[in-house]
C-alpha cells in the first residue's frame, strides 16, 4: 500500500453526492455510496455523516471529458473509470465518476459500489497499492459484493493513517471475513483434485485439502492465478496433469501453477453448441478417460483422449446417474468414487455400481 | 492488412503516450509543492509501469504490458503521490 500525507486530521467526516447517474435509481446510487464508506468505517474509528446541501469534506459527482474545474478530464467509455483527489480543502477529498461509463449494482458494466470504495480509498489518503488482491490496485476487477473487499493490505494502509476501530462489539471486524467452512450452510462453487491434494474454490478463497491429513489450506484464489477472476464455477484435473478451470463461456488450462499462454478460450472450442453459456461442474473419470461436464439436469461426455465431445449426449443426468436429481454445483472424483455437490449437501457415487451410496455435509472434507 | 496494422500501432503509441504521462509523468515538486511533469524518457516510464504491475521490466512494449494498459482503471496516478 501507499499513502499520501497527511490524511484528515479528523475522525468524523461529511460526504455529499452532488448529482446522480442516470444508470441507476437514485436509491441504489446512495446505497452503494453508503456501503462503500462502510467499508472504511468499520475498519477505522472514521465516521462518515452524509449532508445535502453546502461543502462536504468528501463531494461526489458524475461528469464527463472536461468537467467543472476538475484539473483532470474524463476519456469517455473504458479507459478511466473515475478518479479522487487526497484530503484537503477544495478539491481535496472530492470524487468523481465517469458518466460515460455503465454503472451498476452487478456485475456487468461497472460496479458503483466498488469503484466508489476504492475512490474512498484515495480520498481517504491512500494511493495505489501494487497488490494486485488490493482493492487500491489500480485496475478495475469484478468481486462479488457480498464479499468484504478490502484485503490485509488495504486495511494495513488504511490504519496506518487513522489506527484501527474503537474496541467496539465485535459486528466491527478488522479482518476481512471470509466464508467459514465450518458453518452449517457451506457450499462451494467449484471442486477440482490436483494430484494428491482435493482444491474446493468459492468466491475469491480456495482451500487446499490433503485426505490424509485433515489440516485444510486457505488461500485467495489470486495469490495462485493473479490473472484469473474470482467465482470459478466448474473444475476439473484432466489426464495430462493439468486442471481446467471454468467460468461464464470461457475456460483456462493449468499446469504445475501456471496459466497455460492463449487462454481463456471459449467453451465452445471443447464442442459444446453455441446455445451452452456456462459449465456448473464437471470431473474426469481417470479411470475411463472421459470428462462429464454438468449443466441444468443434463451431462455431456468428453472425450479427453480424441479431445473431442462423444456423440448421443447432452443426456439427463438422473438417467445415468441415479439419486443425482439436482443440479450439480461441484463434483470431484476420489478413490474411484465420484462426490457431487448441491448446496451444503453432498452425495458419494459409485459409478460402476450406479447409485448413493451415502449423502454427506458439504464440508465433511473438512475436519469440523 | 499492412495498413490497417499501422493505424492499430498509431492508435497503440498514443494510448501508451497517454497511459504513461497521465499515470507515471507526475512526481512531486517540493518547491511548488505541487506536481511536476517529470523529464524521465518512455522507457524509463515504461519501466516503472511494468514494476508497478509486476511484468517483465524490459522498457520496451509488449503485448502484455499494451493489454494492462488497456484495462479499464482509476485515473489517479500510480506514482508520485
Amino acid at each position: 500500500y501507499g499513502f499520501t500525507l497527511p490524511g484528515w486530521k479528523k475522525n468524523k467526516l461529511t460526504y455529499r453526492i452532488v448529482n446522480y447517474t442516470p444508470d441507476m435509481s437514485k436509491e441504489d446510487v446512495d446505497k452503494a455510496i453508503e456501503k462503500a464508506f462502510k467499508v472504511w468505517s468499520v475498519v477505522t474509528p472514521l465516521i462518515f455523516t452524509r449532508i445535502h446541501k453546502g461543502i462536504a469534506d468528501i463531494m461526489i459527482a458524475f461528469g464527463t471529458k472536461v468537467h467543472g474545474h476538475c484539473p483532470r478530464y474524463f476519456d469517455g467509455p473504458l479507459g478511466v473509470l473515475a478518479h479522487a483527489f487526497p484530503p484537503g480543502n477544495g478539491l481535496g477529498g472530492d470524487v468523481h465518476f465517469d458518466e460515460d461509463e455503465d454503472w451498476t449494482t452487478g456485475s456487468a458494466g461497472f460496479n458503483l459500489f466498488l469503484v466508489a470504495a476504492h475512490e474512498f480509498g484515495h480520498a481517504l489518503g491512500l494511493s495505489h497499492s501494487k497488490d494486485q488482491r488490493a482493492l487500491m490496485f489500480p485496475n478495475y476487477a469484478y468481486i462479488s459484493p457480498s464479499e468484504f473487499p478490502l484485503s490485509p493490505d488495504d486495511i494495513s494502509g488504511i490504519q496506518s493513517i487513522y489506527g484501527s476501530p474503537p474496541n467496539a462489539p465485535d459486528e466491527r471486524p478488522t479482518t476481512p471475513t471470509s466464508p467459514k467452512t465450518c458453518g452449517s450452510q457451506m457450499s462451494f462453487d467449484a471442486i477440482t483434485t490436483l494430484r494428491r491434494e482435493v482444491i474446493f474454490l468459492k468466491g475469491r478463497h480456495l482451500w487446499r485439502v490433503y485426505p490424509d491429513n485433515s489440516e485444510a489450506e486457505q488461500e485467495l484464489i489470486s495469490v495462485f492465478w493473479p490473472n484469473l477472476t474470482p467465482g470459478i464455477e466448474a473444475a476439473y484435473e484432466n489426464t495430462k496433469d493439468q486442471i481446467l478451470l471454468f467460468k461464464g463461456n470461457k475456460f483456462w488450462v493449468i499446469s504445475g501453477y501456471q496459466v497455460l499462454l492463449g487462454y481463456p478460450k471459449n467453451i465452445n472450442t471443447l464442442g459444446f453448441p453455441k446455445g451452452v453459456k456456462k459449465v456448473d461442474a464437471a470431473v474426469c473419470n481417470k479411470n475411463t478417460g472421459k470428462t462429464d461436464f454438468f449443466i441444468g439436469d443434463k451431462y455431456w461426455r468428453f472425450d479427453e483422449n480424441s479431445q473431442s465431445m462423444e456423440k448421443g449426449y447432452p443426456r439427463l443426468t438422473v438417467d445415468d446417474f441415479p439419486g443425482i436429481s439436482q443440479r450439480v454445483d461441484a463434483v470431484f472424483q476420489q478413490k474411484g468414487l465420484f462426490y457431487f455437490f448441491h448446496g451444503s449437501k453432498q452425495w458419494e457415487f459409485d459409478p460402476i455400481a450406479k447409485k448413493v451410496i451415502r449423502e454427506m455435509k458439504s464440508n465433511s472434507w473438512f475436519n469440523c | 492488412l499492412p495498413i490497417h496494422a499501422e493505424k492499430d500501432n498509431e492508435e497503440d503509441a498514443e494510448l501508451v503516450q497517454n497511459y504513461l504521462n497521465k499515470f507515471y509523468a507526475v512526481e512531486p515538486d517540493p518547491n511548488q509543492l505541487g506536481w511536476k511533469i517529470n523529464a524521465e524518457t518512455i522507457a524509463g516510464k515504461l519501466q516503472k509501469m511494468q514494476q508497478f504491475f509486476g511484468l517483465k521490466v524490459t522498457g520496451k512494449l509488449d503485448n502484455e504490458t499494451l493489454e494492462m494498459m488497456k484495462k479499464p482503471r482509476c485515473g489517479v496516478p500510480d506514482v508520485g503521490l
